[in-house]
């Protein structure tokens, strides 16, 4: 009754950790197992932070970040910013796969995927929106803006660099998790 | 945001993440999770991490790649996650950020920055002893 192998994900994503330990089960590799492991969070959302339908950026889309890495071969696929593909790792392996490249970002990255065969659809749902339109209905608060006018800790944008830049303590004050995260 | 890290039999090591990202970024911003040494990181030689919470400041220290570093030095899964942690807290006492660290033996552990509203971290661990998937907590430092 070895330790090994050995799965192991943040936060408690039941579903994920058990995919991940049925794809090792089944003859997959550990690259494998963590890749289907962190999609059935994308598929699922989990608690929100993970693929379509959640934190929506200040104009109200969805994006997505993902990496995948092979600790054998060092090989490393990761994607950021990825707008309109649900399956973030499964673009990040396809990188790690195909290209000699790490990291593709933003619109270049969906431009990737589609010719990878991925799909475009839309991440947002009644749920992201929903938490933009009551974001915008309190004039953007929280934002991630500083030494700006506007004053970002009060009036929403479009900003512009404050004449006089003036060290502007970040917007919100409290840190933990009712802010979102990664 | 989920980090993922998978210690294979043969010692083959591999780590991944994916995630929505912060609520009401500016467009365009990226986090931590898609930086190799930020979000995760994988070495068949040392073991494997995998961090999360707030990408902006989490991604400046590389915390999986550190934790990495201290465990093929010898240092227990668990004390390398907190180390990582406590080199974070010097700069930024109030970040929010949670680090899981596995090493090649299988051992493994977490830590937390311990804030007014996040005092615990719960992660999973599926292997052979537990033989089902199993939620653990961890203390923040």
């Amino acid at each position: 009754r070895s330790p090994l192998p050995l799965v192991l994900n943040t936060w408690p994503f039941r579903d994920a950790t058990e995919a991940a330990w049925k794809t090792l089960a089944s003859g997959g590799s550990a690259v494998d197992a963590v890749e289907n492991g962190c999609a059935v969070c994308e598929r699922e959302q989990c608690d929100g932070t993970v693929g379509f339908g959640g934190s929506p950026d200040e104009l109200g889309e969805t994006t997505l970040d993902a990496m995948i890495m092979d600790g054998t071969t060092m090989d490393v696929g990761a994607v950021g910013n990825l707008r309109r593909i649900k399956n973030a790792i499964g673009v990040a392996r396809k990188v790690l796969e195909h290209t000699t490249h790490t990291l593709l970002a933003g619109e270049s990255a969906t431009m990737f995927a589609e010719s990878m065969g991925f799909t475009k659809e839309d991440l947002s749902t009644n749920t992201s929106q929903a938490l933009h339109s009551d974001w915008l209905a309190r004039n953007c608060q929280p934002n991630c803006w500083r030494n700006v006018i506007p004053d970002a800790s009060k009036y929403c944008g479009p900003y512009k660099p404050r004449g006089i830049l003036k060290r502007d303590a970040p917007t919100y004050k409290e840190t933990g998790d009712n802010y979102g995260h990664d | 945001t989920i980090g993922m890290v998978v210690i294979h039999k043969a010692g083959h090591t591999a780590a991944g993440t994916s995630t929505n990202g912060l609520k009401f970024k500016i467009h365009g911003r990226i986090g931590d999770s898609p930086i190799p040494g930020a979000g995760a990181y994988a070495d068949d030689t040392a073991g494997a991490a995998a961090a999360t919470g707030d990408g902006d400041i989490l991604m400046r220290f590389l915390p999986s790649y550190q934790a990495v570093e201290y465990m093929r030095t010898g240092e227990d899964p668990t004390i390398a996650c907190r180390k990582v942690i406590s080199r974070i807290q010097k700069y930024f006492p109030n970040f929010f950020g949670a680090v899981i660290c596995a090493n090649l033996t299988g051992s493994y552990g977490a830590a937390c920055n311990k804030l007014p509203t996040f005092t615990h971290f719960s992660f999973m661990i599926y292997n052979y002893l537990k033989n089902q998937p199993t939620e653990e907590k961890v203390s923040c430092i």
